[in-house]
């Protein structure tokens, strides 16, 4: 997809629920990274 | 409009036939799922093969052709796909070339990164279920594993990829994990395919982590943010991460690009390790020898 | 989206979806009718008169509609029995849209909904890796396991083995963080996470309706965060997708028009600068038709009502004597 209708700009988000999960350690050490769901959630928002 | 004519494999939840597509003479498997077997009705593997084959159509990924039901049974009809990389790498008598090993990682990286774009984890990358077609396409194959990627509070379940593949996090018992395990896997298939044996035979999952460790380095926090908070971190035996200058004798085939990027598949910390993106997107892709073309592969 | 089983083989027009309803309605009405002067045949010396016209009255098969409505009723009965469950919201969702495909190629006169009710949210926990044993489900919906996996296969099978759904709410979310990216400091965070909770409710209610064939997720999405707040969704589609450029704005808002604005100076002959098109946003929304499908849905929404119950049982009572004249 050459242009998606969107960019991730993760300073803009104040999403509590997610934001919360990037601070604990099970999260951190398993890998996980908000920039993976916010690419999620905007590209079925803008599919 | 299919025909079964010969049973050329049986797993535990299905028995594949070997067979042709009237309407095109074309080769094709079908993959019978047994029904009975399974005390909770349709078996979890049959749905997920079915779930995610149903919305998955890329040249580097199995095609689903059809599905029926036959008396009782749910029919899977499959391309047909005689050969996998694992019978390759075993068969000494098959000489392949490094333009060989890169145009086999570059179909196995496009068809992962299909994978990865539609949000799936395939979770169980492996030679053999790298199948290659008659016109020497590799085809990733098998999603009995396979799973959307999970919700931002959804817990996964760390016993899954053969243990040989299997990432560090999940030898931790992770339960968020991401896409990385899948490059993981396949950093690890890269490694085999340059050594043309195993790179990381564990015996058991205790062992996995040792020999993986031992290979690669136990990480530690600097370079790999609360892995000392993983149960079971504290007991580990520290080994130091091999130079680079070790890695070049283990894999002497091997060009500096080729190591920078098994390096970054196999980078400890699943945060930092590369996507299928900047895997297709590294230097190794681009400089020489160009990949060889699929139907010149012998 | 284009690729997905869903948009393949499970969106419509409404005129289709009528016609594919009427289709199955009729091949039931067949069978009942057939089924009917059987019985009247076989049983032509014993019946009375006042029987017979009894049987003519009240056995007759259902219409489209008195499906449609037996329908509805027992999808909101999936949607209760499965929050009562405790199940995620997408399960809950996964299994509302199986019960409502299956009952598009089968019809309530050859398959009672009831006995599919369970079966669906049973299979929507397998599906969307919310494992529960069958055992375990038929204890806790105080079912048995013959009972949930008799139609098993043949849900999965008239579901076209597409069990892999879109539903509204990740739209939802991507839309909550879009919006505080355009409408940047102009929007309240405190009251945007109380939309986002309304709207999540909402979105679970339009799943009991036809809208999910009609429109895309994220058509419903941008319908009900309008129905919760018009202006919040016009300002922020106007600014995303509106193409005509008003200079009284600020660079931050208009980032966009930014960029068009140094797309057109070079269309007007203007010294043509590399405009690096990997940052141009494709601008390929038609704003005004989006802003129409959005208000069709929402019309649709609001037009939608839930069946009563005593509309349901008449309608459920018609159906079982169509299917069993001897009792009537």
């Amino acid at each position: 997809d050459l242009h998606q209708r969107f960019e991730v700009d993760e300073t803009k988000y104040n999403d509590p629920l997610v934001q919360e999960l990037e601070k604990r350690k099970d999260y951190i050490a398993s890998g996980f990274r908000t920039d993976f769901i916010y690419e999620r959630v905007l590209t079925e928002a803008f599919m | 409009n299919y025909t079964k004519e010969k049973k050329v494999g049986e797993g535990t939840y299905a028995v594949v036939y070997l067979g042709k597509q009237l309407s095109s003479g074309d080769s094709i498997a079908v993959k019978e799922i047994k029904t009975s077997e399974f005390k909770d009705g349709l078996d979890m593997s049959a749905i997920r093969e079915v779930k995610y084959l149903q919305e998955l159509n890329h040249p580097n990924v199995i095609n689903l052709i059809d599905i029926f039901m036959a008396y009782d049974n749910l029919n899977l009809v499959l391309e047909f796909l005689p050969t996998d990389l694992e019978v390759v790498i075993k068969d000494k008598n098959i000489l392949f070339t490094p333009a060989d090993i890169k145009s086999w990682m570059l179909m196995t990286l496009r068809g992962v990164y299909h994978v990865h774009r539609n949000f799936i984890l395939h979770r169980d990358l492996k030679p053999n279920n790298l199948l290659i077609s008659p016109d020497g396409l590799i085809k990733v194959a098998d999603f009995g594993l396979a799973r959307a990627v999970p919700g931002p509070r959804e817990m996964l379940t760390s016993n899954v990829v053969t243990r040989w593949y299997r990432a560090p996090e999940l030898l931790f018992g992770a339960k968020h994990y991401t896409y990385a395990v899948d490059v993981w896997s396949i950093g690890v298939i890269f490694a085999e395919l340059m050594l043309r044996i195993p790179y990381l035979p564990g015996q058991d999952d205790m062992n996995q982590m040792e020999v993986t460790f031992r290979a690669l380095g136990t990480p530690t926090d600097k370079q790999w943010p609360e892995v000392s908070s993983f149960p079971g971190y504290n007991k580990l035996q520290i080994y130091p991460s091999p130079s680079r200058d070790e890695l070049r004798k283990r894999f002497i085939a091997a060009t500096e690009s080729a190591l920078t990027l098994m390096e970054n598949m196999l980078m400890m910390n699943p945060q930092t390790r590369w996507n299928t993106i900047q895997c297709l997107e590294s230097e190794y892709f681009k400089e020489l020898p160009a990949p060889s073309d699929p139907a010149d592969i012998n | 989206y284009r690729h997905s089983s869903q948009f393949r083989m499970w969106s419509f027009t409404e005129k289709n979806l009528r016609e594919k309803r009427k289709k199955t309605n009729e091949r039931a009405i067949g069978t009942i009718n057939e089924k009917l002067r059987k019985f009247i045949e076989d049983n032509k010396s014993s019946l009375t008169e006042e029987e017979l016209q009894t049987l003519r009255v009240k056995a007759s098969p259902l219409s489209m509609e008195e499906e449609l409505q037996l329908i509805n009723f027992y999808s909101k009965k999936v949607q209760v029995i499965a929050q009562h469950l405790n199940l995620p919201t997408e399960v809950i969702a996964t299994s509302i849209t199986f019960f409502r495909r299956f009952f598009l190629d089968n019809s309530v006169m050859e398959f009672d909904p009831k006995n599919l009710v369970h079966t669906t949210i049973f299979l929507a926990c397998k599906s969307e890796n919310y494992f529960i044993s069958v055992d375990s489900f038929a204890k806790k919906a105080k079912s048995n396991r013959e009972a949930i996996l008799k139609y098993e296969f043949k849900l999965v099978e008239s579901l076209k083995f597409s069990l892999l759904n879109h539903h509204p709410y990740k739209p939802l979310h991507g839309f909550f963080l879009d919006i505080q990216t355009i409408l940047y400091g102009k929007v309240d965070l405190k009251y945007m996470g109380q939309i986002y909770d309304r709207c999540k409710k909402k979105i679970t209610d339009a799943l009991l309706t036809d809208i999910v064939y009609l429109f895309t997720p994220p058509q419903i999405t941008l319908a009900i965060i309008s129905m919760e707040d018009e202006q919040l969704i016009s300002r922020y589609l106007e600014l995303k997708f509106g193409k005509d450029i008003s200079n009284n704005t600020d660079d931050q808002e208009n980032g966009v028009n930014k960029e068009v604005k140094e797309v057109n100076k070079e269309e007007e002959g203007g010294v043509p600068e590399k405009v690096d098109d990997k940052h141009e946003p494709q601008n390929d929304i038609e704003l005004n038709k989006l802003l129409t499908i959005i208000s069709q849905c929402v019309d649709l929404l609001e037009k939608s009502e839930s069946v009563t119950t005593d509309d349901a049982k008449r309608v459920a009572a018609k159906n079982y004597y169509c299917q069993n004249p001897s009792i009537l």
